[in-house]
């Protein structure tokens, strides 16, 4: 277990 | 302008020394409803989002709505100058370039003033839906402060596995490997200790401890922690302020490579 994935993967920029 | 009193000062001390590592600067936007901060780390892997009601605040008055950068080390200067009894009371003119903040001994004797210089910061804000959580587990915050302490000695990185009868922490390292499970119990002789399960579907994901030690610092701020969990969604660590307000931290999963 891996890779750090970013927030910006799930929330849009409001 | 912008005016609020807590007379318990201390909650705002605590709430700054919980973020103060994981972000440099933030804004802290005002308006009617209360004070508020959403803020990013800088690898954007984690979000602190912090939410004081007015009605919170013995006092609160905001004419318009102000966003104030501030950064978190100089604040924290700032309010470890305050005696942990003391009342503070934020204060700033519309457009102005500070913030006051005044710290009032219990016994009224000891008054003090210091301002700090507000700055312009760029912050990029995410708009998180309100979801339905595939798991919620309320555990006493302390409980989750060593859990996640003892397994950053093991390990970098946490399971986390809730069914509807426990929630497992478990981590693999150089040295060996742990696991910390802990039951549902709803005491109500000692709700202090209580932990609950609220599920739709069990849920497993994966997390870099570093942050929830970090998230962990928020311990000081309430009894309990409340952790919600989605299949492929980062982790909600709540830390509810009594009567005042919310410390949330968001943190995005380990995914496989």
């Amino acid at each position: 277990y891996g890779a750090q994935a970013s927030l910006e993967a799930y929330y849009q920029q409001a | 302008m912008f005016e609020a009193r807590l007379q318990q000062g201390a909650l705002l001390k605590k709430v700054v020394e919980a973020i103060k590592d994981l972000i440099e600067d933030a804004n802290f936007d005002c308006n009617n409803s209360g004070f508020s901060l959403q803020a990013m780390d800088s690898s954007h892997v984690s979000l602190v989002a912090l939410s004081l009601r007015a009605d919170g605040f013995e006092h609160y008055r905001c004419d318009r709505n102000v966003s104030m950068g501030m950064k978190l080390a100089n604040l924290s200067k700032i309010l470890k100058c305050a005696g942990n009894d003391d009342a503070i009371t934020m204060k700033s003119e519309d457009n102005g370039d500070t913030i006051t903040f005044m710290f009032e001994s219990q016994n009224q004797e000891r008054l003090s003033e210091f301002d700090l210089k507000l700055m312009d910061i760029d912050s990029e804000h995410l708009g998180i839906p309100e979801a339905e959580y595939d798991a919620t587990v309320k555990l006493p915050s302390s409980e989750f402060q060593r859990i996640v302490k003892d397994l950053a000695s093991i390990g970098d990185t946490v399971e986390i596995s809730v069914t509807k009868d426990a929630v497992k922490f478990g981590t693999n390292g150089d040295i060996g490997s742990a696991n910390v499970m802990c039951r549902q119990n709803k005491s109500v002789d000692k709700p202090e200790e209580s932990t609950e399960i609220d599920i739709t579907e069990p849920v497993a994901l994966t997390f870099a401890l570093r942050y929830l030690n970090s998230f962990a610092k928020a311990t000081p701020l309430s009894s309990h922690v409340v952790l919600k969990l989605s299949k492929d969604l980062p982790i909600v660590v709540e830390y509810h302020i009594e009567n005042v307000g919310r410390l949330s931290f968001f943190l995005a999963p380990k995914v496989e490579e």
